[in-house]
């Protein structure tokens, strides 16, 4: 028995073409996202402390769809969740529709250890964000250009789309119906 | 999507998981990886983060089936996550990571690719996108 650890920054229909400058960001992130859960776990740290420190530098990084870089709504906005769990206890917290914290994980572990319950969304969840001092930013924040790009192509696609799969509607495809946008997924 | 697992030399196991979720998802949607027991699990035998259709996910129980297959009916958890990414959730919408008591790893999915990364402590390292890298 020794320690271990793994992460992942999404899944998807990734493009074996992807060009260079979208693919060795996303690579050396995970490789420093490693090395923050390694070196923390080599400390001696807490797996709770080690899955959120590592899970809190991805919602930063803004290649992948979480925190900074999260996707956006067919508004225009985003609405971020997490979650987070303990083995030993099965205590865990989560939240959905975070608009303006910064780290959703953080939160998440703040509803498992602060309250009574387990969930936390949207309005509740801001709110509770706001009465334990979270770190809160501009919605504008989360935003990037790609993702502002993406959303126009899904639009234009009429499609709903998972991490990294592509917009474009394969050939003799309703666009209607593709992907997520039919309700049984 | 992202997430990570870890375990400890003494077992201690913990999962984290945080989204945005779907490009151009309604508003008002909740159904991704965050709900406890689809996308995150973490018990005794083991820790898991989901990624991919949370919808599917979700009705797979992807997370907590990991766990209860190495709870109920003793497979490692090499064969647990395997049969769950390969026959419960439908195909190209999920993939996992987890880690069990024991220090294994597996990061199974059924899509295209998924960006994983994971260590051991005896020295095994890797970070990848595609299956056959």
């Amino acid at each position: 028995m020794g320690w271990a650890i793994a992460l992942h920054g999404g899944a998807g229909d990734i493009p074996r073409a992807m060009p260079p400058e979208r693919l060795k960001p996303r690579e050396a992130a995970l490789h420093h996202c490693l090395q923050i859960g390694v070196d923390a776990l080599k400390a001696g740290r807490p797996p709770l402390d080690v899955v959120e420190l590592v899970v809190r530098e991805l919602e930063n990084n803004p290649h992948f769809n979480a925190g900074k870089g999260s996707v956006l709504t067919s508004n225009g906005t985003v609405e971020m969740e997490a979650c987070i769990m303990d083995g030993n206890t099965k205590r865990c917290g989560a939240v959905s529709g975070l608009t303006t914290v910064k780290n959703a994980i953080s939160l998440a572990r703040l509803v498992m250890e602060k309250t009574p319950h387990i969930y936390l969304a949207f309005d509740g969840a801001e709110a509770f964000a706001r009465e334990q001092g979270v770190e809160n930013t501009d919605t504008s924040h989360f935003i990037t250009p790609e993702n502002i790009e993406r959303l126009k192509q899904a639009k234009a696609a009429n499609r709903v789309q998972i991490d990294f799969t592509q917009s474009t509607p394969k050939a003799g495809e309703k666009a209607s119906v593709t992907a997520l946008d039919s309700q049984d997924g | 999507t992202v997430g990570c697992v870890a375990v400890d030399g003494n077992g201690n196991l913990a999962a984290a998981t945080s989204t945005g979720g779907l490009v151009n998802k309604m508003v008002g949607r909740i159904g991704d990886t965050p709900m406890i027991g689809a996308g995150t699990y973490a018990n005794c035998y083991c820790a898991v983060s989901a990624t991919g259709k949370g919808e599917s996910i979700i009705r797979a129980t992807v997370a907590r089936d990991v766990a209860a297959l190495m709870e109920y009916k003793g497979l490692s958890l090499n064969e647990a996550a395997a049969y769950v990414i390969e026959e419960c959730a439908p195909k190209h919408t999920a993939g996992l990571i987890a880690v069990s008591a024991k220090g294994e790893v597996t990061m199974p999915f059924n899509t295209v690719g998924m960006f994983r990364a994971c260590a051991t402590e005896d020295g095994h390292s890797e970070v990848k996108i595609w299956p056959d890298e």
